[in-house]
């Protein structure tokens, strides 16, 4: 007698749960009222589940956001995990938005789950994609801005893993700044 | 400990298996 043996699917677990956060931008309410968590994930197929539903980030109406964090982070700076940290920021021109923010974007989540940092993983909070009409930013978010040898390893992979040439720059700023001043007053605390 | 690590290539072919 032939025996059928059926194999259990087994999905492929993520080293850590995620979150997804959407933000959609009302005028009318406080900023907390309009960010959504939309779901958690902790494994690979769930998550392409969750990403092959959802609208590309480039479809997404300017003043939404997408925010991608650790089970137990909130995408804002307040949050204790994310108050004495920073963020490595991709800033995109109008342009770039046809050709590269939904590549850039599912590159910098593909970072995440899949743990691209290796031991230093563990500073990374989460990341973001602001749509904006002035031009969309990406950024991803670690917990310690004085951990220099962490942030500067995630920020020379991530670069890496955008593709993003030699040349061009990208900054690393603190959220204490980012929440006191704006625009040009905000200062990079590393590039690479 | 160990940590679960994906490289993007494995990623990407997870994309659409059942």
């Amino acid at each position: 007698k032939e025996h059928l043996t059926i194999q259990p699917y087994v999905k492929h677990p993520l080293q850590n749960r995620w979150t997804l956060w959407f933000f959609k931008n009302d005028k009318s309410k406080p900023w907390q009222a309009n960010l959504r968590l939309v779901t958690k994930f902790d494994t690979v197929e769930d998550f392409w589940a969750l990403y092959n539903h959802i609208q590309l980030a480039s479809r997404l109406m300017s003043g939404c956001d997408y925010s991608l964090f650790k089970d137990g982070i909130e995408p804002m700076w307040e949050d204790n995990r994310n108050k004495c940290g920073g963020r490595w920021l991709i800033t995109l021109s109008k342009q770039q938005r046809m050709l590269e923010l939904d590549q850039f974007w599912l590159e910098t989540l593909l970072c995440l789950i899949g743990e691209a940092f290796d031991d230093y993983s563990n500073e990374v909070c989460g990341g973001v994609i602001n749509v904006r009409a002035k031009g969309d930013k990406i950024a991803i978010w670690t917990r310690d801005t004085e951990n220099q040898e962490a942030v500067l390893h995630i920020g020379k992979t991530y670069k890496e893993r955008l593709g993003l040439p030699v040349k061009i720059v990208i900054g690393y700023q603190a959220h204490a700044d980012t929440a006191t001043k704006s625009g040009l007053g905000i200062k990079n605390k590393f590039v690479v | 400990g160990t940590r679960i690590i994906y490289d993007r290539k494995f990623l990407m072919e997870c994309r659409h298996s059942p």
